[in-house]
C-alpha cells in the first residue's frame, strides 16, 4: 500500500468502475449482460489486451451450402423434371 | 429444432481451463472441439494435449504469443498428427520446444472446416445441435468487464480471441449461445459466458470452425 503500483492499480480499478457504469447504464433488459468488479479490474484495456487477445484469425470464407450440408449429415436434394 | 442444446449436460464437454498468462486461446479452443467430438464419437470424454498444440502446431502459430484455430486444426490434418493426453503431454502454460513429432498414440481429425455464417447463424445452431460443440473466432475486448448475463450489445467484431460454443437455449425472450471460455472457473457463469444469438454479436459467426474425429 502507498507504492507507485498500488497508486497506478488503484488509479486504473478506479477507471474501471467508470467503465462498468457506463456499461450498465445501457442495460435495457434483466436478461442482458451485467458488467462490474472482477479479476481483470485493476488492469488497463491495453495490458488486457496484449495478455489475452492473442488470436490472429482472419474472417473465413462464406459458407457452401452443399460442404455445411455434408456435416449435417443431410444428402443434397435432386433435381428432377 | 430442439429448443435448448447442451454438451455438457451429456457429458460431451471436458472441464473449464485457465490458460493463465499463455496466450494460446487458439491451441485451447481447437483441443477443446477435438475433445468434445472424441466423445460424442468415442463415448470417451478426456482432456487432451493443449501443451502439444501450443508447442507443436506450425503454419503460422506461435503458440503462447498468438495463433490461429483454422491453421492449427490444417496443421493436425496435413500431418496427421496424433493429439496425446493432457497427462501424457501437460501444460506448461509456456510456448516449448515440440516433444512428440511422431506419436501414433492419440486423436486424429479425419476433417476440419472453417465457415463464415454471417446472416446465417441458423445453420450455425444447426452444426451445434446436429454435429457437435464448435470453436469460433470472437471479439473478447467487452469481457475484460464481464459478470454475467447475455451480451447483446457493445461488442465489436474485431476478431481477437477463441472459444468453444457448447450449446444454445432458444427458450427465453433472448436466445443466446453458452460459450465456454478458458479463463478459468471464477469468470463469469463458471467460466462460461452467454452471448445472444442471432445478431454476429461480438463477430461470434464470422469464423466457425468444426472438426470430426
Amino acid at each position: 500500500e502507498g507504492s507507485k503500483e498500488y497508486i497506478f492499480r488503484m488509479n486504473v480499478f478506479e477507471k474501471s468502475l467508470i467503465r462498468h457504469a457506463k456499461l450498465n447504464s445501457k442495460t435495457v433488459s434483466i436478461e442482458n449482460a451485467q458488467f462490474g468488479i472482477n479479476k481483470f479490474s485493476d488492469m488497463t484495456p491495453e495490458e488486457f489486451q496484449v495478455k489475452f487477445l492473442k488470436l490472429k484469425q482472419e474472417p473465413a470464407e462464406p459458407f457452401q451450402p452443399l460442404s455445411l450440408d455434408l456435416w449435417l449429415g443431410n444428402k443434397p436434394i435432386a433435381t428432377t423434371e | 429444432r430442439t429448443q435448448k442444446v447442451d454438451w455438457r449436460k451429456t457429458n460431451k464437454v471436458t472441464a473449464v481451463n485457465n490458460q493463465k498468462d499463455c496466450g494460446a486461446c487458439w491451441a485451447f479452443s481447437s483441443v477443446e472441439i477435438i475433445e468434445s467430438m472424441v466423445a460424442i464419437r468415442k463415448g470417451v470424454l478426456a482432456p487432451l494435449s493443449v501443451q502439444q498444440m501450443t508447442d507443436c502446431a506450425r503454419f503460422g502459430n506461435r503458440g503462447c504469443q498468438g495463433g490461429n484455430i483454422e491453421t492449427a486444426l490444417m496443421w493436425l490434418k496435413s500431418t496427421n498428427t496424433a493429439l496425446v493426453s493432457s497427462k501424457k503431454y501437460p501444460l506448461t502454460w509456456k510456448t516449448e520446444t515440440c516433444k512428440l513429432t511422431n506419436s501414433t498414440e492419440g486423436v486424429t481429425i479425419s476433417s476440419h472446416a472453417t465457415y463464415g455464417l454471417v446472416q446465417n447463424e441458423e445453420k450455425m445452431v444447426d452444426l451445434i445441435e446436429n454435429h457437435g460443440p464448435v470453436a469460433v473466432a470472437i471479439d473478447a475486448t467487452l469481457w475484460q468487464d464481464y459478470l454475467g448475463g447475455v451480451i447483446q450489445h457493445h461488442c465489436e467484431m474485431n476478431l481477437n480471441h477463441a472459444v468453444e460454443i457448447v450449446g444454445y437455449d432458444l427458450t427465453g425472450n433472448v436466445p443466446y449461445y453458452i460459450v465456454r471460455n478458458s479463463w478459468g472457473t471464477d469468470f463469469g457463469h463458471s467460466g462460461y459466458l452467454y452471448i445472444k444469438i442471432g445478431k454476429n454479436v461480438c463477430g461470434i459467426a464470422t469464423s466457425v470452425s468444426i472438426v470430426d474425429v
